[in-house]
């Protein structure tokens, strides 16, 4: 859980099917 | 297709489909550079530069196989060599001079604003001098970043559970695959079979030295971070912390 909440950002990325291009 | 399964030639046309597209800064740059502003153009871009990271990272045939944490950790230790990774191929091309981006050259000369980066523009301009010197190829270029990303916390690391044994496990693999891609690629260029060896361990000896300025590049982004030069906000503060943090 601490790595997921230190890296939340990154984590959110990193499962998120959703193009990184329309987050950014 | 699982990667275990593809021939180099497949892995490698995998990971250039994965290849991020080119990316602008998008500012007007007010030349000459203050030490604030070109932080800040810097860090903007790297800002812009990790999300597209996330993205390629995760088409890389098997990454996404490996358990979450892995992924995280390899992304966090390695991003700031991605980044300088790329900035040397687009720089390649470009004697004395940093693209990076096609709205944002530097030369070197232009450095000397902010406090502390020439050293590292210098060793970035000589590693650039070095690939080009070797002629990197687009398919040894995107293996050696694979690599990078892949290696980037190998040593640091040592699996605890049975579940990251698994995912070291899948990582080792997945290293063989890309060293083999590699091979493939360097095998294409009709070369010797001694000097096939010797240009393997010659581009694979140049990232221990990325590692080198990455590790510079970073002290330097936490100071200038610290002094309150440059804010660092989003993923990048993330990464950022995460490196200050996690060692």
């Amino acid at each position: 859980t601490s790595l997921k909440e230190k890296h939340k950002i990154l984590h959110q990325l990193l499962q998120n099917s959703t193009s990184p291009v329309d987050l950014a | 297709t699982h990667h275990s399964s593809m021939s180099p030639e497949e892995f490698i046309s995998r990971i250039m489909e994965a290849e991020p597209p080119e990316i602008y800064l998008m500012e007007d740059l007010k030349k000459p550079f203050t030490q604030a502003s070109m932080m800040m153009s810097l860090t903007n871009l790297a800002d812009k530069e990790l999300v597209l990271m996330i993205s390629w990272a995760k088409k890389i045939p098997g990454f996404v196989e490996l358990s979450l944490a892995d992924q995280i950790h390899l992304l966090k230790c390695c991003w700031l060599e991605i980044l300088m990774l790329g900035l040397i191929w687009r720089s390649v091309d470009h004697p004395g001079k940093l693209i990076f981006s096609p709205d944002f050259k530097l030369n070197r000369e232009e450095g000397q604003c902010v406090e502390g980066i020439m050293e590292i523009f210098d060793m970035l301009l000589a590693a650039t001098s070095r690939f080009r010197e070797l002629k990197l190829q687009r398919e040894e270029y995107v293996c050696l970043k694979a690599m990078i990303l892949l290696n980037s916390n190998l040593c640091t690391s040592s699996p605890q559970t049975a579940e990251e044994l698994e995912s070291r496990n899948k990582l080792l693999r997945l290293l063989d695959s890309v060293i083999d891609a590699l091979v493939w690629a360097i095998s294409k260029l009709g070369l010797s079979t001694q000097q096939q060896t010797l240009r393997l361990g010659h581009l694979t000896m140049l990232l221990s030295h990325i590692r080198h300025v990455s590790n510079k590049g970073m002290d330097h982004l936490s100071t200038m971070k610290r002094k309150n030069v440059v804010l660092v906000y989003d993923l990048l503060l993330e990464m950022l912390d995460a490196n200050m943090t996690g060692g």
